[in-house]
């Protein structure tokens, strides 16, 4: 029979204040202590903190095992040119500066990338994505301030097909998913990318601010049904939210994680690691 | 909702006539959940909870006949209460102008907030003029001279300043010239951990010695509030905060935390992408939004 060992309430609440104090939400933090529960019920003795944070960064990583899919990204096409990445979001997520940290990394991985400025909405949005294009040293077709998004989308992908661009980064303004009008006119640049190109776009990015707390999983559910979401980038872990959101994305969504931003250089993005996020939450 | 859930648990409990405080740690126990996943900070959850539950182990819940009520009462005060008096006024200077610093963390909605405050001021009566001072972004101070431009409020920019400190002391010296009442000092977004970022924030402050300095954070944040929050007052002093985004389905816990950790309170609610998208705020309205 098992020794049926359980954690002390010290080691309980100390758990649950690293997993709800990083945004893991209470139904995975819950989850996450019942499995812990489950690798110590045998164990002779109790626990040192030392073992418990081990198991806890390996349980952690372990649920986040969805991660890669960047070097595919970030190589030319194997199939059909050009590449279409659509990325979406929020509004202040940080979609405009990724952009321009994604397409430097695209070049480095040999591509010919062209960045497509549909967002005509907010004011100095299209100024600001071409200060990026030109700092990743890539092509740049804007739209005007006030126009469709749809058309500028439209006239970026036949550029791109006519001057063999490897890769499309189209950015998109930021909206609430609450807007319907809004995601109503996402879905609409979705359809147009597809008409141009004849296939639906290869790559959608939803870009998520890691200090978002539980909302993010109601952002990831609404723009994946408007957007059909690919993957994920999360951005600004280089403050001091933990970004514990990414538990219950790959859990529940199985969204794979491609990058995190860790700051507003434009060689601030990397890979998604899920053993430096659990040892990031976990210390 | 935190009402039907609390309805339920009590109903299970009632059927066994008088309540216990076992009981009552149940319904506890549900508000704890609805708070924390309303993005209440955990520690902040912790000490509500402590402060109400001898509140509802008192008469009013054990010997009423409608207790899942009472307790939703007990909560909604408390939260209402700890958010603090509805305060959106602005302090002015006695000697004009009166100068309105906006700080916080990259993207949180400040350049777009401040021009929305000016829009407000100016339709009450002030002579308003923007001042953009984060010189780091690329096109921000192009993206304020658009917003000021819409409202027809001068925008003082000199964008190639070398720091935002001149930026601000040449724009002082414009706005002077110009008869202005009312400064808004938009800065760049920054992280509190920052060092040299929170230094010039700092450094700017003490020059512009502004009458109001306001966090601006946007609704969604979770339970990283409080660390904002708490290391922006503790090196700048702050007046007040601004949510942003509130149009969202954000719950809005950080507001509870933050002015909880603090003390300061939340004076306006951004609610829309456009110029008219600001208003006061409401500490009863966003109670009842947190309990869902
Ligand atoms: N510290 C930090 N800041 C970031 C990061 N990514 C973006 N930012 C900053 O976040 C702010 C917003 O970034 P944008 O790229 O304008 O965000 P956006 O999603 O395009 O915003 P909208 O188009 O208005 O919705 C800027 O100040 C960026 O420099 C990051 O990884 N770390
Ligand atoms: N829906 C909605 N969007 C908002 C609100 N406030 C700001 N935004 C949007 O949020 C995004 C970021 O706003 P900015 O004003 O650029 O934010 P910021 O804090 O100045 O960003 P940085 O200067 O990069 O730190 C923009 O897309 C704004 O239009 C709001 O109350 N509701
Ligand atoms: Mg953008
Ligand atoms: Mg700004």
């Amino acid at each position: 029979f098992g020794l049926g060992r359980t954690l002390q309430a010290a080691d309980m609440e100390s758990l649950e204040e690293i997993l709800i104090g990083s945004d893991v939400g209470v139904a995975s933090s819950e989850r996450i202590i019942k499995d812990l529960e489950k690798a110590i019920s045998a164990l002779p003795s109790p626990p040192t903190q030392d073992f418990l944070a081990d198991l806890l960064r390996e349980e952690i990583t372990a649920l986040l095992s969805a991660a890669g899919g960047h070097q595919v990204l970030e190589s030319p096409p194997e199939g059909s040119r050009p590449r279409v990445v659509l990325v979406v979001g929020v509004n202040g997520s940080g979609k405009t500066t990724t952009i321009g940290k994604l397409a430097a990394r695209m070049v480095k991985g040999g591509q010919k990338v062209l960045i497509a400025g549909a967002d005509t909405y907010r004011a100095a949005a299209i100024g600001q994505l071409e200060i990026w294009a030109r700092r990743a040293g890539v092509d740049f077709v804007g739209g005007v301030e006030g126009g469709d998004p749809a058309s500028v989308v439209h006239d970026a992908l036949s550029a791109a097909m006519a001057k063999g661009v490897d890769t499309v980064i189209i950015d998109t303004a930021g909206r609430l998913h609450t807007k319907i009008p809004l995601m109503k006119e996402l879905e609409k640049i979705v359809r147009v990318a597809g008409k141009v190109t004849g296939r639906p776009p290869d790559s959608v990015l939803l870009v998520l601010d890691a200090t978002t707390g539980q909302n993010a999983l109601v952002q990831a559910r609404e723009f994946s049904r408007s957007a059909a979401v690919s993957g994920i980038i999360l951005t600004k872990m280089d403050g001091t939210a933990k970004g514990g959101i990414l538990i219950p994305l790959s859990t529940e969504l199985g969204l794979p994680i491609l990058y995190v931003g860790l700051g507003e250089g434009i060689g601030d993005l990397v890979p998604f690691s899920p053993e430096e996020f659990a040892k990031g939450m976990v210390g | 909702s935190l009402a039907e859930k609390l309805e339920s648990v009590f109903k299970k409990l009632k059927t066994r006539g008088k309540l216990s405080e076992a009981d009552i740690d149940a319904s506890l126990r549900e508000i704890k959940l609805a708070l924390l996943e309303a993005d209440v900070n955990f520690k902040v959850v912790k000490n509500f909870i402590s402060d109400i539950r001898e509140r509802a182990l008192g008469a009013e819940v054990m010997e009423s006949l409608t207790p899942a009520q009472q307790v939703v009462k007990i909560v909604h005060a408390g939260l209402t209460d700890l958010l603090g008096k509805s305060r959106s006024s602005l302090a002015r200077a006695s000697i004009p102008p009166t100068r309105i610093l906006l700080v916080g963390l990259q993207g949180s909605g400040k350049t777009t907030t401040c021009a929305k405050l000016a829009k407000e001021l100016k339709e009450k009566g002030s002579r308003v003029c923007l001042v953009p001072a984060d010189l780091s972004r690329p096109a921000a101070v192009d993206q304020l001279v658009t917003l000021g431009k819409k409202i027809d409020v001068p925008v003082f920019a000199f964008p190639e300043s070398s720091s935002s400190l001149e930026a601000y002391a040449k724009a002082s010296l414009e706005a002077g010239r110009a008869g202005c009442d009312t400064v808004l000092i938009d800065t760049a977004g920054r992280l509190h951990v920052d060092e040299d970022l929170m230094k010039e924030v700092a450094a700017l402050a003490r020059a512009a010695a502004p009458q109001e300095t306001i966090l601006v954070v946007d609704a969604m944040t979770g339970q990283d509030a409080v660390n904002v929050a708490r290391a922006f007052h503790e090196r700048l002093t702050l007046t007040g905060i601004i949510l942003t985004k509130l149009d969202g389905d954000a719950r809005g816990g950080a507001a509870l935390s933050m002015r909880s950790v603090t003390g300061v309170p939340v004076k306006y609610a951004g609610v829309g992408e456009g110029l008219d998208g600001l208003e006061p705020f409401h500490p009863e309205r966003i109670a009842s939004r947190i309990l869902g």
